[in-house]
């Protein structure tokens, strides 16, 4: 029954996909009970955000929007030479263009506010990513990042220092406590055999990781598979299929609308919309909230793809509703274990165990699991020959290192931190297993696992509670809380101030600086001219000897108010022996001019 | 002018380092902070750029505006070194260095 006017609406198979049925995140029920993101901000960090177009400037949030580039509070976007800086408009677009104002598009979340944070438009540092992730963390509720380090098949980065303090302390601080939600595109490397547990944002247990499948449900050409991806959803894929449409920019050669958003930097913003939608349901989730409620009802798509799994969104969002927050953050993390191991160059792997008994569990409480992540150091002459696998207590296995045939990186690891999440849900207690194989030549030297360090994290919740949760969302996932009612009531946030204040621009401290100048300036010729004028009069010898000639006072001076300051210093001094002065009102001073003669009489004794 | 440079200082392009100090906290614990960080950033002749977003105790100092030959460059970056690692107050600190980053 959804209806727009929007010209692309029909185009936009994401939101419903009348060729393949099915094949599209089913968003419209969700619209149809007016979940729209109201109430909810997202924000796009990225190169802009053009939020003067019309699918955009009635949603748009200048409150949660800043430009790191320019430092300034306006996150436009720049025209650049490769008319590329439209990324973050499109991203922004798929997430919250306005319907029905026949323009172009309909974002997810199209309640929703969104603000842009511009920080790709120039040269980075680990102090600016960290500035943006936490960037009016008060009002920002999901930041969409569609980018990262290079997917090359050679590159491991990540964030680095002040960037992990910035996604740590999101989650404890922002959003009144319930933590801010990061979603991060990954896995676009596909061409290049590339891995996402090669980017730290991708392994970081802050960040929902999210990557793409096409309409067909299948891995596009660009995908990854990797164990910290928590989720997939629609985007572009080969030639063939359709490309994600929405609202682009109109500068340079952007037309405001466009066909041809593709990669996983159109699907991580379809993901941040739905948060969105889940957001305004039950407001006081948290950032772990969010993640379980994607890693419970997620569906796998395709068989031979075990990491694809989109939902339908249509329960997904709705399940909030009978959603209570998961217990705090349990973690255990074993103490740094020294190898010194060779990595054989044969195909027999090289295996080291670690056994995490209850005892080790008792001091957290942690239960069962939720992200496992393994930090090794290795040395190896050929990086990308490296294949890392970590098999948890159950006998899950996650490839958390594939092998890169690019990456030829003689530095092996140092503390690469590998993350899963395909442990989720299961139980804590038992023995790890690192499995490392040289997949390279094996004319090669060796390489040597230096050490390694677990680190679990998960709940105090039980497999039974795990169960517990598994059996109440599917009950809700059969729409039973649907029609109802139901909601459950949400704990104040606390209240946690937004930044120091308002950061004065380079520009506005400009403009102040020459007002100031100018006032000084101002300031020192009026005191000049005031003093010169009175001890030009003061000084008139003719004002010591005989009566006080007044200068004459032009009309422009009266006008301008500036005729007190420039009266004589003259000591007056009346017939009856009291004392004139200039303390005395302007009026009074003004008597000798304004006096009819007859009055004047007698009062000319007054002296210089 | 929190971390990204303002008038005055080189943009993320020239030196700068990023500095977690050790300070009281609670009430005035930030004012504290801010002059423990302008008084590293007078011991090291940079200046300081302010707080890195809502990171409490983490400041950007940044060097001051002005050509320098590469050799100078590299003489900057071992004094300003030097003073950070012998410094009392710093707990930690890090050269910022540009980040690849590509959109996907």
């Amino acid at each position: 029954s959804v209806h727009f006017n929007d010209p692309k609406y029909p185009q936009q198979w994401h939101l419903n996909n009348r060729r393949s049925p099915g094949r599209d995140i089913n968003v419209t029920g969700v619209w149809e009970r007016n979940v729209t993101g109201r109430g909810v901000t997202v924000v796009v960090v990225d190169d802009g955000v053009e939020h003067t177009i019309q699918d955009i400037a009635p949603n748009y949030s200048p409150e949660g929007s800043y430009d790191l580039n320019s430092n300034d509070p306006d996150p436009m976007p720049h025209p650049d030479l490769e008319n590329g800086n439209h990324h973050g408009t499109r991203c922004a677009g798929e997430i919250a263009a306005v319907p029905n104002n026949s323009f172009c598009a309909v974002g997810v979340a199209f309640g929703s506010r969104i603000a842009g944070i511009r920080v790709l438009d120039g040269p980075l540092t680990d102090s600016m990513e960290a500035v943006a992730f936490n960037k009016h963390y008060q009002i920002n509720d999901i930041y969409s990042c569609s980018w990262g380090p290079d997917d090359d098949g050679k590159t491991v980065d990540g964030p680095h220092q002040l960037g992990k303090a910035a996604l740590q302390h999101g989650v404890i601080a922002g959003r009144q406590g319930f933590g801010s939600i990061f979603v991060v595109a990954s896995g676009n490397g596909g061409q290049h055999n590339d891995n996402c547990n090669y980017d730290g944002y991708a392994n970081s247990i802050y960040t929902v990781t999210i990557g793409a499948v096409d309409e067909e449900g299948r891995m596009p050409f660009y995908a990854e598979e990797c164990a910290s991806m928590l989720a997939v959803t629609f985007s572009g894929g080969d030639k063939m299929l359709r490309s994600i449409v929405t609202t682009d920019w109109d500068l340079q050669k952007g037309t405001g609308c466009t066909e041809g958003h593709t990669g996983t930097s159109a699907a991580a913003p379809l993901a941040a919309g739905m948060i969105a939608l889940m957001l305004q349901v039950r407001p006081c989730l948290t950032w772990r909230d969010v993640q379980h409620i994607i890693v419970f009802t997620a569906t796998r798509v395709s068989p031979s793809q075990a990491d694809a799994r989109p939902g339908p969104a249509h329960f997904r969002v709705l399940i909030p509703r009978v959603w209570t927050s998961v217990p705090y953050l349990a973690s255990y993390v074993s103490p740094v274990l020294k190898e010194n191991k060779a990595i054989p160059l044969s195909a027999r792997p090289l295996e080291v165990l670690w056994n995490v008994s209850r005892m080790d569990l008792d001091m957290s409480g942690l239960k069962t699991l939720e992200h496992v992540a393994v930090t090794v150091s290795i040395t190896h002459p050929r990086r990308g020959s490296l294949e890392v696998k970590l098999f948890c207590p159950s006998g899950m296995m996650s490839l958390i290192g594939a092998p890169r045939s690019l990456d030829s990186d003689p530095n092996g690891f140092n503390d690469w931190t590998f993350s899963t999440v395909r442990c989720w849900g299961e139980r804590a207690k038992g023995t790890y297993r690192l499995v490392i194989r040289d997949v390279g030549d094996k004319t090669s030297q060796a390489g040597v696992l230096r050490q390694w360090q677990l680190i679990l994290y998960g709940s105090v919740w039980s497999p039974v509670d795990i169960r517990d949760r598994q059996r109440l969302l599917e009950s809700a996932m059969s729409g039973k809380y649907l029609h109802d009612g139901f909601t459950l009531p949400c704990p104040p946030g606390l209240n946690i101030p937004d930044e120091n204040g308002y950061t004065i621009t380079p520009n506005t401290l400009k403009t102040l600086v020459l007002i100031g100048c100018f006032t000084i300036f101002w300031t020192i010729y009026y005191l000049l001219e005031v003093y010169l004028s009175q001890r030009n009069v003061a000084f008139r010898p003719i004002c010591r000897s005989g009566p006080c000639h007044w200068p004459q006072r032009s009309q422009k001076a009266k006008e301008e108010g500036t005729e007190l300051e420039s009266v004589p210093l003259c000591s007056s001094q009346d017939p009856d022996g009291g004392d004139w002065s200039l303390s005395q009102s302007r009026g009074a001073l003004d008597v000798p001019q304004l006096l009819p003669p007859d009055l004047l009489q007698g009062k000319e004794a007054q002296m210089c | 002018l929190v971390g990204a440079g303002g008038p005055g200082v080189q943009g993320p392009r020239g030196l700068s380092w990023a500095v977690r100090l050790d300070g009281p906290e609670g009430k005035g614990a930030e004012e504290s902070l801010e002059r423990r960080a302008d008084a590293l950033a007078q011991a090291t002749g940079l200046m300081n750029a302010g707080r890195i977003g809502e990171l409490q105790g983490h400041y950007l100092l940044v060097q001051p505006a002005g050509h320098r030959q590469a050799r100078q460059v590299e003489a900057v970056r071992q004094q300003v070194e030097a003073v950070l690692a012998r410094h009392e107050a710093v707990r930690w600190h890090s050269e910022q260095r540009l980040l690849k980053r590509t959109k996907r």
